[in-house]
């Protein structure tokens, strides 16, 4: 996955 | 984790706390949005369905938790314990402007057309104008009791401390967020006329009171 979809923000 | 993504995790924290503790404490969910907090029900729930499936680390896990968890425990004070002192008539910013375009929002920009991307970006999108309904009453009532404005503060101020963040995490790990970057300027700018508000006389001990 791309870095920008790492999604690990609340 | 860096400084400013922890303060405004923070600042999101002492917003909950603060909501709950007013409800409480004036046993009353006076001056407070059913519709806003209904919401951020949805905006949690759609977020964080990675939750069952995707581990990211412990302090991820407990704050999803927690914010599922307290913002289901607001809506049922407000629908059931404290029912009474809801008063829906002044509570009618019509939530389905908002759901509508954010779920057509969510299916032209997303990351991957999946469902759970799909529902990421609605629930980025969603949470940026969910505070709109809460704000209308207000402008709608002209004034607001003192906890509340603390808890609109903290909830406010939780969004713009993501910014830095995301500066800071471009330069440091070179990723870019566009979608979270755009729609959390977006919320943070829902905020400045409350804010202006908010520093200008609650802040110096006067009552939050719009202009006529």
């Amino acid at each position: 996955l791309p870095h920008f979809i790492q999604h690990d923000e609340l | 984790m860096n400084f400013f993504r922890l303060l405004g995790d923070l600042s999101h924290l002492a917003s909950i706390l603060i909501l709950l503790h007013k409800i409480k404490t004036t046993r009353s969910c006076r001056g407070l949005s059913f519709k806003t907090q209904a919401l951020y029900v949805a905006v949690f729930i759609t977020r964080y369905l990675d939750l069952t499936y995707r581990w990211v680390s412990l302090y991820n896990f407990v704050m999803k938790l927690f914010f599922i968890g307290s913002s289901c425990a607001t809506l049922y004070l407000m629908r059931y314990k404290y029912c009474p002192t809801h008063d829906p008539s002044i509570d009618t910013f019509k939530i389905e402007y908002l759901v509508g375009p954010c779920a057509i929002l969510a299916l032209i920009f997303n990351y991957k057309f999946s469902v759970s991307e799909v529902l990421w970006s609605f629930s980025i999108f969603l949470e940026s104008v969910a505070i709109l309904p809460q704000l209308f009453m207000l402008q709608r009532t002209g004034e607001a009791e003192t906890i509340t404005t603390h808890y609109l503060a903290a909830l406010g101020i939780y969004r713009a401390f993501y910014i830095p963040n995301w500066i800071y995490r471009y330069f440091t790990e070179g990723v870019v967020d566009p979608i979270a970057i755009v729609a959390g300027i977006a919320q943070t700018g829902l905020y400045l006329d409350f804010f202006y508000v908010y520093f200008t006389k609650v802040m110096q001990g006067e009552k939050f009171e719009l202009p006529a």
